[in-house]
């Protein structure tokens, strides 16, 4: 046993001593990045095998790794797939293995590394990942996933929360059940909260007398900002620029939604039962303004209604009733249910029936592949995009793991939207009600952000269909310091029957002292996110390339951003190595699905950053007739400096 | 809060101010027949200087009733209402909102400008003081240049004097103040005593502000304006001056 600074005494029979689980955490505007570092003592005669295993949230990129065992460092770096590969063939390490394997979770994936010491042998092991934290339904989660797999002497974790444009509020729920009430201990400023977690090592025992650490599951920090002040917010820094949008004073546009969801046989039990839960649910939401029809297909297509209703109580609850009468059966035809889903919508706005001011979803609820009709995926999504107006966003839930997510992917992102997986299991319901009300409110439309001025380059998507109150678009781009001194962005949009036009201007040196102030405050932020961003789009732009001319062009940038920025995308590999290079391990990303920017709302497109749409004429010259100048002005005799107004 | 009444036709400028209770409002133009309103709400200083309590402009509302456009700015916020829709933006933005023939264009921390129809405009301009400070109030001005677009009877505190009143300035002389000349002016049928004073005009400075020369009417404006003051207190900041 070891005797812990504590003076608490670690069990005899413990093969391998956890001395340390370090976990910082810094959010710096919505950029995370993440340390995880463990130590372990290996006290049995025998030589142990000594697994680190991290749980990192999907999407998140690996950004280093290091390992030393016994003295012996083995460091990573990053190496374009077959370069590393090669290198792991010259030199393996005896004892070592290291990976990112996908887990069973929905939105993570497994840093697992093992090594066999030698008795007495000490190993630390220290991970970095960096992840851009999405807004939704009004704040932002920031989950760690916590999984020392045994009690550790030293337990900490600290979340540090900057925020220049103000802190609204900070929460940590109990996701440990109430095992740890009291323990993480919240300070918090305007701009800045630290979260720490450090429980002892008798708070870590699931019981008293257990030997089993409690501490395994996610701590999570919920957050928002204050956007009261202003609409959105320009942050310069480094030569990088990002752009955070996330306007909540609005009232919710009208919408016209298509509910179309898969009935086929394998829909059949916990799945079905669940979606038609959430079904309920998410009508009863509705707005009156609003106006929606119900899908519902198998190898056959029906509907509830053959055009869009208005979202009355009683139109509610007859579809409510619709629904609940559904029993799964039979194939899968997707083709035919979008089609019919978009002949509705079309036909809807070509007779001018649609709300000219509405916005038009058609949410896809599917877990499985087709199975009749048009089976071709490729043709489908061609049929699609021949036939859906530019009016309409296309958002696609996969149930499950039987679906070719890839294929919802491409047809959402297509088409305006994005896809998003979901488990088939007892929280489905949950996850599409939560889903739903993402996309429930829609507050805006065509939002646009512009940067007229031209030493602002490599500007990432600019051009949004839609936005969704409780959400925020992320803007971000590069400028050469040395030819502004401050940047100018014009957003303009539609609500309503509004249109607006939004000017920022952000000082080069704003962040500099905020930043310079706080030792946690990452002053890389700006490019990290930039280049977060710019990755996952070229990502996704990459699974909808039209040419393979085009694909490879996109999968030369993002390999050498990959390299550039040093980051583990599907594209490179993370080599470990020892100094002497003579035993090396590889770390492959896992064949993830290449979406952009997991659990974002957006897919965007590209418009010229100095496109401003005709309508938008921005700084208007205010017609100031000057009244009062008509009288002629005496010689004022007080002297100017007494600002003397006459009154009663 | 100071009025100062520009008459093209005289080429003078007539001023008075107003000193009611916090919370009052006041209307400045009313005119049912085009549909138009702007009243002002009063907001009161931290505490009476010298036994007086100072009041402001701390909310301005406009109504455009044949757009259904509600426009409420205050020293916090800018709202405005169309149809089913509101839209908030803060003095901290630099922005333009578009509703039909209605526009509002914010610059910074400085002014608000509302054009109706692309012809008619008002300017309000925010004075925002040191927060600390223990009297002051951050408050607006409104500027409302002569136009035309108004129906003959068209009313309010500032409405009624888009038909121009004839006055007639004379016999200047010393005041009791030997800085500040007096004289006898008559309007609308009356005789006043008019003082030579200064106002200020913040359109081109928003802090000092301009220099405006003018006669000075007493008793809150009284003869100068239709009946009194009081006459132009309103419910809701969107109400028309029901004018006996």
């Amino acid at each position: 046993s070891l005797p812990g600074e504590s003076g608490e005494i670690m069990e005899e029979a413990d093969q391998v001593t956890l001395y340390s689980y370090k976990v910082q955490s810094t959010i710096t505007s919505r950029m995370a990045t993440t340390m995880i570092q463990s130590k372990v003592v290996n006290n049995s005669p025998q030589p142990q095998n000594v697994v680190f295993d991290v749980q990192i949230p999907k999407g998140a990129f690996i950004s280093n790794f290091s390992m030393t065992v016994d003295g012996t460092t083995f460091r990573s770096s990053i190496k374009e797939k077959t370069v590393g590969r090669a290198l792991y063939a010259q030199a393996r390490a005896k004892g070592k293995t290291a990976g990112l394997v996908r887990s069973r979770a929905l939105d993570m994936e497994n840093f697992r590394t093992e090594v066999n010491v030698l008795p007495g042998a000490k190993v630390q092991f220290e991970l970095h990942y960096q992840e851009v934290k999405w807004r939704k339904l009004g704040s932002y989660e920031h989950r760690i996933y916590l999984q020392p797999g045994r009690l550790a002497k030293h337990l900490e974790v600290d979340v540090w929360v900057i925020e220049p444009q103000g802190i609204r509020f900070l929460h940590v729920p109990d996701t440990f059940e109430g095992h740890f009430d009291g323990v993480p201990v919240i300070s918090k400023g305007q701009q800045k909260a630290h979260v720490s977690f450090k429980p002892t090592v008798a708070q870590q025992r699931i019981c008293p007398s257990c030997r089993e650490t409690a501490v395994d599951g996610e701590l999570v920090v919920l957050y928002d900002v204050k956007r009261e002040e202003k609409a959105g917010e320009l942050e310069v820094f480094n030569g990088y620029f990002v752009h955070f949008f996330a306007p909540d004073n609005l009232d919710p546009i009208p919408k016209n939604i298509l509910f179309v969801i898969d009935v086929s046989g394998s829909m059949w039990g916990v799945k079905m039962k669940q979606t038609v839960e959430a079904m309920k649910t998410i009508l009863d939401d509705l707005r009156e303004e609003d106006h929606f029809s119900v899908i519902d297909f198998n190898q056959n297509v029906r509907t509830w209604r053959n055009d869009l209703i208005s979202a009355t109580k009683t139109q509610v609850a007859d579809a409510k009733r619709y629904i609940e009468k559904i029993q799964p059966s039979g194939g899968t035809n997707i083709n035919e249910a979008l089609l019919r889903a978009i002949f509705i919508l079309n036909e809807a706005n070509n007779l001018g029936l649609l709300d000219p001011n509405s916005v038009s979803l058609i949410i896809l609820v599917s877990d499985g592949d087709p199975t009749v009709g048009e089976l071709k995926l490729s043709k489908i999504q061609k049929n699609v995009k021949e036939n859906i107006q530019d009016n309409i966003s296309l958002f696609s839930l996969g149930m499950g793991f039987d679906v070719d997510y890839d294929f919802l992917k491409r047809l959402s992102n297509e088409n305006r939207g994005i896809a998003q997986r979901i488990y088939g299991n007892q929280d489905t319901s949950s996850q599409l009600k939560k889903f739903y009300n993402q996309v429930s409110t829609p507050l805006l439309r065509n939002v646009q952000f512009n940067y007229p001025h031209t030493s602002v380059t490599d500007v990432t998507q600019n051009n949004f269909h839609n936005y969704f109150g409780g959400s925020e678009i992320v803007v971000a781009g590069k400028f050469d310091p040395a030819k502004l001194d401050q940047l100018e962005s014009i957003i303009t949009a539609t609500s309503a029957n509004t249109q607006l036009v939004l000017e920022t201007l952000a000082q080069m040196d704003d962040l500099q002292d905020f930043l310079s102030k706080d030792k946690h405050a990452d002053p890389d932020f700006t490019r990290k996110l930039w280049a977060y961003l710019t990755i996952n789009q070229l990502l996704a732009e990459r699974s909808l390339a039209p040419t393979a001319a085009a694909k490879r062009r996109i999968t030369r940038s993002i390999l050498q951003m990959s390299l550039d920025h040093h980051i583990v995308t599907p594209l490179t590999s993370l080599v470990i190595e020892n100094e002497a290079g003579d035993e090396r391990m590889l770390a492959d990303a896992p064949p993830q699905d290449p979406s952009c920017c997991s659990g974002a709302l957006y897919y965007g497109s590209k418009v010229a950053p100095d496109s401003i749409p005709s309508w938008a004429n921005p700084s208007p010259t205010p017609v100031i007739s000057m009244l009062a100048q008509g009288a002629q002005v005496l010689e004022s005799t007080p002297p100017p400096h007494v600002m003397r107004v006459e009154n009663d | 809060p100071h009025f100062i009444i520009y008459l093209p036709k005289s080429q003078k400028n007539i001023c008075f101010n107003i000193d009611s209770e916090p919370g009052k409002i006041l209307n400045l133009v009313s005119d049912p027949e085009s549909g138009i309103v702007i009243n002002g709400q009063l907001v009161g200083a931290k505490k009476p200087n010298n036994g007086k309590l100072s009041t402001y402009f701390g909310k301005l509302g406009f109504y455009f009733q044949s757009e259904d456009v509600k426009i409420e700015i205050s020293t916090e916020a800018i709202t405005l209402s169309g149809g089913s829709s509101t839209f908030a933006l803060s003095w901290s933005d630099t922005a333009q909102v578009m509703n039909q023939r209605v526009q509002i264009s914010v610059k910074k921390a400085k002014v608000v400008t509302i054009t109706l129809d692309k012809e008619m405009s008002f300017s309000v301009l925010l004075h925002r003081v040191w927060k600390k400070h223990p009297i002051n109030v951050d408050f607006l001005g409104i500027y409302v240049p002569p136009t035309n677009k108004f129906s003959p009877n068209a009313h309010g505190l500032i409405g009624q004097f888009m038909q121009e009143p004839k006055i007639h300035i004379f016999n200047e002389r010393p005041g009791k103040d030997p800085e500040k000349p007096e004289a006898s002016m008559e309007v609308k049928g009356q005789k006043l005593i008019v003082t030579r004073g200064l106002q200020k005009d913040y359109r081109t400075d928003l802090v000092f502000g301009t220099d405006v020369t003018c006669w000075f009417v007493h008793n809150s404006g009284k003869g100068f304006i239709d009946g009194h003051y009081k006459d132009y207190f309103v419910p809701q900041l969107y109400s028309f001056l029901k004018w006996p």
